[in-house]
């Protein structure tokens, strides 16, 4: 493998998101790009990452390779990157290390790191294609916000979408709180406009804990997208540029 | 009162 990335700081950003959900993973790379899926140690949530091979100039795979890396390892070392930095990622066909360089785009410095793999054995789910009910598409700020605002008052929050908008409300020991968002176009500035697609209303709940988590997301994005269907997991979507960052989150059910 | 369900519920092992 040979990928060549111009920002390292997407990298940076995509590990950034996920390090916290998830420890160790495989980054399965193939003539699509690569690619990672893991799920918390509770099977409650799950990040799906692509970074697309047309993101990266070169991309260069002669047999398709998973490499095993544990993602606090990672971020040390890329945290020895500028976000500005030329980042080029470098593996053998079987390979015990990654190596990864850094340079800067003045081309006067040039850093060199490895790290070490491990052999994972990671399960694949299998997520089937899902007509949802709703897709709402938001500012990611905006629901950073939200999340982390009903976080401190409960544990779970209700969303409910429905014609009039989308509702996120919450109840704990001192109190309840809600917040409900219509939809409105901003046509300057679409990135803060609120789309609510319905096919049929959706009421679900979930664990703030892991959302406040996924909105680690947030700086991929200036948009989040998220997709729910009556009693299925939530997908909550980071699009970038050549790829995306995708969670899944496990509703709670009542009895 | 609801309890938290886990995605092996949802989705399938291959």
């Amino acid at each position: 493998l040979e990928a060549r990335l111009e920002q390292a700081g997407v990298l940076k950003k995509v590990v950034d998101a996920i390090k916290d959900l998830v420890q160790d993973c495989n980054f399965d790379c193939n003539d699509s790009g690569i690619a990672l899926q893991a799920m918390d140690n509770s099977h409650v949530a799950l990040v799906s990452m692509l970074l697309k091979s047309e993101g990266f100039s070169p991309y260069r795979l002669d047999r398709n390779v998973a490499l095993g890396v544990n993602l606090t390892s990672l971020t040390k070392v890329l945290r020895c990157a500028q976000n500005e930095d030329i980042l080029t990622l470098k593996a053998e066909d079987a390979p015990d290390t990654l190596s990864l360089v850094f340079e800067n785009a003045e081309n006067d410095r040039i850093s060199e790191y490895e790290i070490k793999l491990m052999d994972i054995d990671q399960e694949h789910l299998g997520i089937p294609e899902t007509e949802y009910a709703a897709a709402i598409s938001m500012p990611s700020a905006e629901f950073q916000r939200i999340c982390r605002d009903l976080n401190q008052l409960s544990e779970s929050v209700a969303i409910e979408a429905s014609k009039e908008g989308v509702k996120f409300s919450c109840s704990g020991d001192i109190g309840s709180g809600s917040v409900t968002l219509r939809q409105h176009n901003n046509v300057d500035r679409p990135e803060l406009s609120t789309k609510i697609e319905l096919t049929e209303p959706v009421a679900l709940t979930f664990s703030l804990k892991y959302l406040v988590n996924f909105c680690k997301a947030s700086a991929l994005s200036s948009v989040v997208t998220l997709s729910l269907s009556n009693e299925v997991p939530l997908l909550v979507e980071y699009a970038m540029g050549s790829g995306f960052v995708r969670f899944y989150l496990a509703p709670k059910i009542g009895e | 009162v609801k309890s938290q369900t886990t995605l092996g519920r949802f989705f399938s092992l291959p």
